[in-house]
């Protein structure tokens, strides 16, 4: 179940 | 990485490192919410369960690593460690945290940018740090006085969520789709709660005076 979206922040 | 974003980033790591240093240093906590250090510290393991499953950067790897560690020792600092351990003001941080665990979690499994296991997990430690500086402003409140240490850090954290405001505002205007309402509306929430600190600390300051929060 990976991360589709898009959260690059901490 | 937008400057914003970078500064942002590097305040939080001062507030959490500042702090770890202190304790460390002068083998105190006096001041210094236990409630709050350990729902940020669930704030960051829930937030970077990430770490396993995807690679953003080297930097995002690093810095993730690095608030896990910190928080996660501050923690063990004020609980283990027998000297800090004795300074902790234990009978003043009273607030009940657990009671805000659940309504974080309900409110992510209501309100979330998916309906999957990290996704909501991401929405729950969103959620969850908006409010978990509350059990420290309550001993601030109640100790009423704030020292050199509780007050770099909660200035620390305050110059960390304004950064990452002013970064929100120039990626929306200069990334296409780059919308984020979760994180954007529980930031500002947090961001107000630290307001309403600045404002009683700087007005204390300039009459200087101990702090006084209204009870």
């Amino acid at each position: 179940e990976g991360r589709d979206l898009n959260h690059d922040e901490l | 990485m937008n400057m914003f974003r970078f500064l942002g980033d590097m305040t939080h790591l001062f507030s959490v490192l500042v702090l770890l240093l202190k304790i460390h240093t002068i083998k105190s906590c006096a001041g210094i919410s236990l409630k709050t250090q350990e729902l940020y510290a669930i704030v960051f393991a829930t937030r970077y369960l990430d770490l396993f499953t995807d690679y953003i950067s080297l930097y995002n790897t690093v810095m993730k690593l690095v608030y896990l560690g910190s928080s996660l020792s501050i923690v063990w600092y004020m609980r283990r460690h027998k000297l800090v351990r004795r300074s902790y003001d234990k009978d003043q941080d009273t607030f009940r945290h657990h009671f805000l665990i659940l309504p974080c979690l309900i409110l992510a499994l209501l309100i979330n940018e998916k309906f999957t296991f990290m996704e909501v997990m991401w929405a729950f430690s969103l959620y969850l740090e908006a409010v978990a500086i509350l059990p420290q402003l309550v001993l601030l409140q109640r100790t009423r006085n704030i020292d050199n240490l509780t007050g770099q850090y909660v200035f620390l954290l305050g110059a960390y969520r304004s950064f990452y405001i002013l970064n929100w505002i120039y990626r929306y205007f200069t990334e296409v789709h780059y919308v984020h309402w979760i994180t954007w509306i529980s930031g500002l929430v947090q961001t107000l709660l630290y307001g309403d600190f600045f404002y009683y600390y700087f007005h204390s300051w300039k009459n200087n005076e101990k702090l006084q929060l209204p009870a």
